[in-house]
């Protein structure tokens, strides 16, 4: 049945009859299909910084693992092999990912929200806050993964053979007059000339996020460089909203819907 | 209770004359059922052409293939003639009201995953069940 190859290029099977619908029956085909998706209207999203930054590129990369393993399921197991091979070696979809997709229905990406650095407090160590909106969730789903993603660039020429030490935090109080109350999630040593993706995983906390979304006050990160100084996350090569549209931060979870979607026959 | 029907039927079609069985050989069935045999129909759902390119990012569109036409004896390779018999006995058992009428439905379906923006330009992949008909029969 799939008349068009899954790897981009579209082209229509030729046996098929090209007929333009006229507008009222487009109208009609839309909503048909709408209904279909299970959306109650065709979303208008504000693309303000083109439709491919880095979360769209990811998920796009987690569409053609899926595309590419079920055609290799078609083809051989061999084939499928290869194509989680090549999953692992891309730069955006890992393993790990792979794995979430084999049993997750859904998969969303959140941008972030929310950024500033910590200029509050002078005397304050230095950190970044990360907020992301989980209301578009359905509700009562439950994230089988979820996953922070940071880029980190090679600064050796800055800090030469030196490591960092980077912590990512829960946000779990905030106070006006001092440090918000944090909960360590995960701290991990990283060289200066490293370049690529982190990935943090953050399902317990979205899930507590997606249970009492009051308790959704985001994540802080800090970066200390291996003699304990703190520095700012941007001088440690972590890209932030300022930095490559297609390295800026995210989160993506994966869940398995849990109301099976029966559509009316028409 | 049945058996006075099945004897009534039985008497009837004592009754008629033979050459209902002598009649179509498979090669007619064929030709006189050949144009609304029950088959998939090929269907290209595009959403490039239903103007929705700005939030769907993949794919292009899917097949939307449906299944149609007119599912007569014999109905497949299973279903041969004692088969039937069984399948309409049964049948008749269960609901003497109903004559059992094959239809012409989907045997093999497959998923098909979509991935678009939100309102919120979240972006969303999700994997829809049962989308793309792959082969059909009669049930």
């Amino acid at each position: 049945g799939s008349n068009y190859s899954l790897d981009g290029n579209n082209e229509v099977h030729p046996g098929f009859i090209q007929r333009r619908l006229r507008t009222h029956a487009k109208r009609e085909m839309q909503r048909e299909i709408l209904s279909i998706l299970g959306l109650p209207h065709r979303p208008r999203p504000h693309l303000s910084h083109g439709k491919f930054n880095s979360a769209p590129l990811f998920m796009l990369d987690l569409y053609n693992t899926i595309s590419s393993d079920e055609k290799s399921q078609v083809q051989s197991m061999l084939d499928g092999y290869q194509s989680m091979l090549t999953t692992q070696s891309s730069p955006l979809a890992t393993y790990q990912e792979t794995a979430f997709l084999n049993d997750a229905d859904m998969v969303m990406s959140f941008v972030n929200l929310v950024e500033y650095d910590s200029e509050l407090f002078p005397q304050q160590r230095h950190h970044k806050e990360f907020k992301f909106n989980l209301s578009q969730i359905p509700k009562g789903e439950a994230v089988t993964a979820a996953e922070f993603r940071l880029y980190k660039e090679c600064v050796s020429h800055t800090f030469h053979n030196d490591t960092f030490l980077l912590k990512v935090y829960q946000v779990v109080k905030e106070h006006s007059d001092r440090e918000a109350d944090l909960f360590l999630l995960e701290s991990r040593r990283l060289w200066a000339a490293e370049e690529g993706w982190l990935e943090f995983d953050i399902t317990a906390t979205s899930n507590l996020w997606l249970l009492s979304p009051v308790h959704n006050l985001g994540l802080q990160v800090s970066m200390e460089t291996s003699s304990g100084q703190s520095i700012s996350v941007k001088e440690a090569g972590l890209v932030g909203r300022d930095g490559a549209l297609e390295k800026q931060p995210f989160m993506v979870a994966f869940f398995r819907i849990s109301e099976v979607y029966i559509r009316t026959a028409r | 209770s049945t058996g006075g029907k099945r004897r009534q039927q039985n008497r009837n079609r004592s009754t008629q004359p033979q050459e209902g069985s002598m009649g179509l050989g498979v090669a007619d069935y064929n030709n006189s059922d050949q144009k609304t045999a029950c088959r998939r129909h090929e269907l290209y759902v595009s959403f490039r052409e239903l103007g929705w390119q700005d939030w769907i990012i993949a794919p292009e569109g899917y097949a939307a293939n449906y299944c149609d036409g007119e599912c007569s004896f014999p109905l497949n390779a299973h279903m041969n003639a004692t088969n039937h018999a069984i399948v309409q006995t049964l049948v008749h058992l269960m609901n003497p009201e109903n004559v059992p009428k094959p239809c012409c439905a989907p045997t093999k379906l497959h998923a098909i995953s979509v991935l678009y923006f939100d309102d919120n330009s979240n972006v969303i992949l999700k994997k829809y069940k049962n989308m793309v008909v792959r082969a059909c029969g009669c049930h």
